[in-house]
C-alpha cells in the first residue's frame, strides 16, 4: 500500500474553459520530484 | 527531437497498421534501455490527458490553437489511441498520436498557459455548460504528471557526447577492435568513426549500451588485440586519459563470472554461439582464447579456414549469445555445424567422441532466464545488426528463454536475427518517431525490385 501511495499521488488540477475555470481532484504518478 | 528532413524523408509510420486486428506492439517497460521505460507502467488505458483539438473551424485569432480533453483506449509502444472526452462510443474521430509527443499534455496544462479547452465541433451541441460534464469525467481519473514532458527531454539525454574517443569492434575484422570517435548520436544510439577509416568509410553505428564498444585502455588491460595510432597506445600504457576519452563510467560493467573456483572457459572447449556474421544462424563454436575478466575469443566451426584468427569473435563469458552444446537440440533451433558436417547428420556426442573434444560446462553460462514479457507476434523496432544504422520493423517470431528470433517484416526467413531479451538494439514502436531516427518499412514488392 505504500508503494502506490508513493505511486499515485492526488492532485488538485485547474480546468479552463469558455465558461470559466474550475479545479477537479485527479491522480498522477507520483514522478512528480 | 528536430532533426534533418531529408534524413527522415521516407521514414516508416506505422499508423495503418495500429488499427489492424491482431496487431499487439511489445510495451515500452520490455525495453530497459528504451525511454521513460521505467515509468511507462504508470501509462494506462483510461488516462485522461489534454491534446490538441482538430475538430474545430479554421483557427481564430483569439484561440489560435484549439486543445480538449482525451482518453486513452489502447497503447502501442509510445502510441495511444485517443477518444476526444464526450464521444461516448462514438469513434469517428478517433486517433493515433506519439503520448511523448509535445501535442500532448497533463489535464490542466491548458489552464496554466491561460488556454480555455474548447470541444470538438462534433460535439459542441451537447452540453451548453461543460463544467458538470468535465468535472464528472475528470474527478478521480488518472492524468501524467505534471513534469511529463522534462520527464520524456530527460530520458532521451545521451550519457556520451560527440568527439568521445573509445574502443569499438572493427567491423572489417572482428577479432579486434578499432579506436573510434563518436560523431553523432541519435536515440541514444552512436555513430562512430574509425582512426585511420578510408575517406569513404562510413563508421559504425550501435547502442550506446551495446557490447561491442569499450572504454579507453580496455584492450591493453584484456589483452585483446586494439588498431590504433602509437600515441593511443603510450597512452594506454600510462593510464593517462584526457578529457576527450570515454573511461570506465561511460559503460556497463558485465556481470562478473558465478562459477565456483578454478571453473572456467579453456581453450579448445565447445559450444554454440549465434554467428556475430549472420545473426539468423546458432552454430557449433570453439574457445579460441581466453583474455582477462572473462571475456574469451570464439571462433565459430562453420566459417572457411583462416588461419590468421581475423575471424574470432570476443564474447564476455556472461554473454547471453553463447550456450551449451546441446542447447539447440534441447530447443528445436537448427544447429549450423562444424564446416564438413551435415546439418541433419550432426550429433554432438558422436563428434566429441571422434574428435576427442571437451564441450564448456554448463555452469559456466548465463542461465537466468529475466522475467521480460515478450511473446510472439509482439511488433517492435529493430536494428538490422548487419547494417546498423537502419533501424526497422520487425516482429518476435520466437522466444526461448530469454532468446528472442526477430524477423524483419517483408523479409526471408534468412534476414532473422536472434537477440537476446535485454538487446540495446531492439525498440518498442514509435521509438524512431520519438527520437527522430528513420525508420524502414516493411519491404514491399516495390523495394524487393
Amino acid at each position: 500500500a505504500e508503494t502506490k501511495t508513493r505511486k499515485w499521488e492526488q492532485k488538485q488540477v485547474q480546468i479552463k474553459t469558455l465558461e470559466g475555470e474550475f479545479s477537479v481532484t485527479m491522480w498522477a504518478s507520483g514522478t512528480d520530484d | 527531437v528536430k532533426r534533418n528532413r531529408s534524413e527522415l524523408a521516407n521514414t516508416y509510420e506505422w499508423k495503418c497498421q495500429l488499427s489492424e486486428p491482431g496487431f499487439i506492439a511489445a510495451p515500452v517497460s520490455c525495453f530497459s534501455h528504451a525511454p521513460l521505460a521505467d515509468c511507462w507502467e504508470n501509462i494506462t488505458v483510461g488516462m485522461k490527458v489534454e491534446v490538441e483539438n482538430t475538430d474545430c473551424d479554421d483557427f481564430t485569432e483569439s484561440f489560435p490553437d484549439s486543445f480538449w480533453v482525451a482518453t486513452v483506449l489502447r497503447i502501442s509502444g509510445y502510441k495511444a489511441l485517443l477518444r476526444y472526452e464526450g464521444f461516448g462510443q462514438n469513434c469517428s474521430k478517433d486517433f493515433w498520436v506519439s503520448l511523448c509527443s509535445n501535442s500532448v499534455h497533463p489535464v490542466g496544462w491548458c489552464a496554466t498557459r491561460g488556454k480555455p479547452l474548447i470541444p470538438p465541433k462534433t460535439i459542441e451541441d451537447k452540453y451548453k455548460d461543460w463544467k458538470e460534464f468535465l468535472v464528472k469525467r475528470l474527478t478521480g481519473a488518472r492524468t501524467l504528471p505534471s513534469n511529463f514532458y522534462n520527464k520524456v527531454t530527460d530520458s532521451l539525454v545521451s550519457r556520451f557526447r560527440c568527439g568521445l574517443n573509445l574502443e569499438v569492434v572493427d567491423k572489417n575484422r572482428i577479432s579486434q577492435v578499432k579506436v573510434a570517435t563518436v560523431r553523432k548520436i541519435v536515440g541514444k544510439r552512436l555513430h562512430v568513426c574509425y582512426y585511420n577509416a578510408e575517406p569513404d568509410d562510413n563508421g559504425f553505428w550501435c547502442h550506446e549500451d551495446s557490447p561491442l564498444i569499450h572504454p579507453v585502455g580496455w584492450a591493453s588491460r584484456v589483452g585483446q588485440t586494439i588498431d590504433a595510432p602509437e600515441e593511443y597506445l603510450q597512452r594506454c600504457e600510462e593510464g593517462t586519459w584526457g578529457e576527450n576519452d570515454a573511461t570506465d563510467e561511460y559503460f556497463h560493467v558485465p556481470q562478473p563470472s558465478s562459477c565456483p573456483l578454478g571453473v572456467s572457459f579453456q581453450e579448445g572447449m565447445k559450444l554454440e554461439a549465434i554467428d556475430p556474421l549472420n545473426l539468423s544462424a546458432i552454430c557449433v563454436a570453439t574457445v579460441m582464447k581466453v583474455l582477462r575478466e572473462n571475456y574469451v575469443m570464439i571462433r565459430i566451426d562453420s566459417y572457411d579456414e583462416d588461419a590468421s584468427g581475423s575471424d574470432w569473435f570476443c564474447y564476455h563469458a556472461s554473454s547471453p549469445c553463447i550456450f551449451p552444446a546441446g542447447f539447440c537440440d534441447v530447443n528445436s533451433i537448427p544447429l549450423t555445424p562444424p564446416k564438413g558436417h551435415e546439418p541433419r547428420e550432426f550429433d554432438w556426442t558422436t563428434y566429441l567422441e571422434k574428435s576427442n573434444l571437451t564441450t564448456a560446462p554448463l555452469i559456466l553460462f548465463n542461465r537466468e532466464i529475466p522475467a521480460h514479457g515478450f511473446v510472439v507476434g509482439m511488433r517492435l523496432e529493430a536494428a538490422d545488426l548487419m547494417d546498423p544504422r537502419l533501424v526497422c520493423v520487425g516482429t518476435v517470431s520466437r522466444v526461448v528463454g530469454r532468446l528472442l528470433k526477430i524477423h524483419f517484416d517483408g523479409w526471408e526467413e534468412e534476414y532473422d536475427q536472434w537477440l537476446d531479451c535485454e538487446s540495446p538494439d531492439m525498440y518498442p514502436v514509435g521509438w524512431c518517431d520519438l527520437v527522430g531516427h528513420k525508420l524502414e518499412g516493411p519491404r514491399t514488392p516495390s523495394t524487393k525490385a
